[in-house]
């Protein structure tokens, strides 16, 4: 069964975007068949993995938007080898305002995933970029997901956000979705140095009651450089501790039991 | 006339909460009567100058949400000397849904602060810290404000979101509000022995049509520190580089023109 996994966090800049394409990219790596949708207006996903000047086609706003166009559409195939995208889109911004009075606005993402979850289209994993926020897209993807990946930033005001997302996601477990369920979290941006980031590691995996993968993304400023030049971690630097910290949760996450 | 000044920009993690908290902190200190509003669900900006177990009253939710709620049942007085702070909470979450058919949601903010434009309350600085968002706390942010202060991390997707930022600011300032302008852009996370931090700085100050702030907040640890002591960085480490950094930022703020 396709793995469906959202990752989210409403705290900005905990490093979404940055796992969502390398995880992606080294589980297409390792020859499973991998989706990643852009849910963020901002679409940075999308620009890190798409040279520019790629002709752009739909995007995710119209996914949503229009019922009649379909996943088939919009996807971009071969971004890289088993790894196929759906790009976002700035026009994605509108989508909360535009979707408000659709009494069917939070199915949108599930019922095009058919595609996916019904249809002929097969992958291993679909992976979602997600904003920092708990509104519409958020709920479209919870509501459309069976697993959540949660990066957590090991700085102070990590914790308070990932109570209310925990909460979040029981509730729409409990009224819409019963396969969701929070796969783990991933302790991000970790500097060893700094006392801040090991009290806030430990406060998380003390505390928490989902899984939190042994795997921690450390402080790399090769991670900060790679989306500049287009390209994942592992070919922009495969050497690098961002990269080997990637394969390490890469092999935890294809590990993890199915709930 | 009372400066009203939303710090903002959509992209997360770029710093704003590190700054609304820090600047107004240093104005305050400086002899100015200074506001600081706390308008993002998260409240971090709450969280980080209120000590945890001061008593809950009503918060920004409440002014918002509540056509009968006065900005003098919200404010907590004296938070530091000269500092006043209207506090958030998670309620206001249920802002963006809650208000969306109502036809006045925009201009929630702007009558309560009709208090402090037109009424008993004065102050020289008001502070709002915003949401990573484009959305109704964002319009009810620029709808009441009159400046604009945009913290952009020297990382690679900082250009794209300060693009969209500024044509909704410019199309707040056509449609509703032409007392609305960008009193400048500061550079924060700073870290001068990366190549992209230069880059990034460079590009910005060379791309962008308004006033880059010569102060930088450079990558600080001490920075990341403080709003767990619930201190401000002057309070925290007054010697540290961020101290040093926010100390020159408040001057330059200090001596912006009026529009
Ligand atoms: N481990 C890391 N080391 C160094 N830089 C990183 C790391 N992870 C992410 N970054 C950089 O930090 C910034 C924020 O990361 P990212 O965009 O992945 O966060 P996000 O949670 O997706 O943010 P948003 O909430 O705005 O979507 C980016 O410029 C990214 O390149
Ligand atoms: N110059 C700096 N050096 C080191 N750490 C910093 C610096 N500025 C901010 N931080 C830390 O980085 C994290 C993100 O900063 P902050 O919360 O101010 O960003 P934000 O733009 O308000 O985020 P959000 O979009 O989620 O509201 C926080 O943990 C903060 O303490
Ligand atoms: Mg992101
Ligand atoms: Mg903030």
């Amino acid at each position: 069964a396709t793995r469906i996994v959202a990752v989210a966090n409403q705290k900005g800049g905990v490093g979404k975007t940055d796992l969502t394409v390398n995880l992606s990219c080294q589980l297409a790596a390792l020859g499973k068949r991998t989706l990643m949708i852009d849910l963020d207006p901002q679409a940075n996903a999308t620009d890190y993995l798409v040279s520019p000047g790629t002709p752009a086609g739909k995007s995710t706003a119209d996914l949503l938007l229009d019922d009649s166009v379909t996943l088939d559409e919009v996807v971009m195939e071969g971004c890289r080898e088993n790894l196929d995208v759906l790009p976002s889109s700035q026009s994605l911004s509108s989508c909360q305002i535009r979707l408000a009075n659709d009494i069917n606005m939070q199915f949108k993402l599930k019922k095009k995933l058919r595609a996916i979850t019904e249809g002929s289209r097969s992958y291993d994993y679909v992976f979602i970029d997600t904003p920092p926020s708990l509104g519409l897209l958020m709920v479209n993807t919870l509501t459309a997901a069976n697993g959540v990946i949660i990066p957590v930033q090991t700085q102070y005001f990590a914790m308070d956000g990932v109570v209310q997302l925990q909460e979040t996601i029981k509730k729409v477990r409990e009224d819409i979705n019963p396969s969701l369920h929070v796969l783990g979290l991933v302790l991000t941006m970790y500097d060893r140095r700094t006392l801040i980031s090991r009290e806030v590691a430990e406060k998380v995996r003390g505390e928490v009651g989902e899984r939190v993968f042994s795997t921690v993304i450390p402080v790399n400023v090769r991670l900060a450089q790679a989306p500049s030049h287009h390209k994942s971690i592992f070919e922009y630097d495969p050497g690098s501790s961002g990269a080997r910290a990637y394969r390490e949760l890469a092999k935890e996450v294809l590990g993890c039991p199915d709930a």
